[in-house]
């Protein structure tokens, strides 16, 4: 999950 | 997303939504720090230049415009709306927030994750968005006064702090590899700017009386 690329949090 | 990353977003949203609803309700927006509005701005212009290269979910994307809008709309409010443009008080809100965008900016030329462009203006977004509050809270020391609107404005930015610092040590403790030391170091220092400010908060909410910050 964290692997993915770009900033997932707001 | 877990439940705090999701409360920190919705209490975000609240805030912003609380303050176009005191502007646009008494088309007044006395005690509210344009300059902070216009730091938010950037923050979130600077932040969410990969909304066309990254594509994460549509809740994510939905968010970001929603952001990017309502604060360009603040903004659009306090400079153009004639009425609301008149109650702006110059005067209180004198805090040099050039120095803050510049400070900033020179910290992310320095400390990012990769020297890229769009990197180095998410590191940015994240350190201005540390000090962004500090014209407000300034700005409600100086008048003193606080009134319901505004003191609601910054709690509930501050209870987005607060969840979203749960929701870093949640994902530290359930997500292996999740270390991201610029956004958690910089979320702490902002939570912590909100500290004097929720504790004068809750004593005028204990004694139900009006928020009243010391001179």
């Amino acid at each position: 999950l964290s692997a993915k690329k770009g900033k997932d949090e707001l | 997303m877990n439940i705090f990353r999701l409360a920190g977003d919705m209490t975000h949203l609240l805030s912003i939504i609380v303050l176009l609803l005191k502007i646009y309700a008494t088309k007044s927006c006395s005690g509210v720090s344009r300059k902070t509005q216009e730091l938010y701005a950037i923050v979130f212009l600077a932040r969410y230049l990969d909304l066309f290269t990254d594509f994460i979910s549509v809740y994510n994307s939905f968010m970001k415009v929603v952001f990017i809008a309502s604060s360009l709309a603040i903004v659009w409010c306090m400079r153009v709306h004639p009425m609301v443009r008149r109650s702006y008080d110059k005067e209180l809100d004198t805090f040099r927030h050039y120095f803050l965008i510049a400070a900033c900016f020179l910290l992310a030329l320095v400390l990012h994750e990769k020297f890229t462009f769009q990197e180095v203006f998410w590191a940015f977004s994240i350190y201005l968005e540390a000090v962004a509050i500090l014209p407000q809270l300034v700005l409600l020391q100086r008048s003193g006064n606080v009134d319901n609107l505004t003191g609601q404005y910054v709690f509930f930015l501050g209870a987005y702090r607060g969840f979203y610092i749960l929701n870093w040590i949640y994902r530290y403790l359930t997500e292996p590899r999740f270390t991201r030391w610029i956004a958690c170091v910089s979320g702490v220092v902002q939570t912590a700017l909100y500290a004097d400010f929720f504790y004068y908060y809750f004593i005028s909410w204990k004694n139900n009386s009006k928020l009243k910050l010391p001179a």
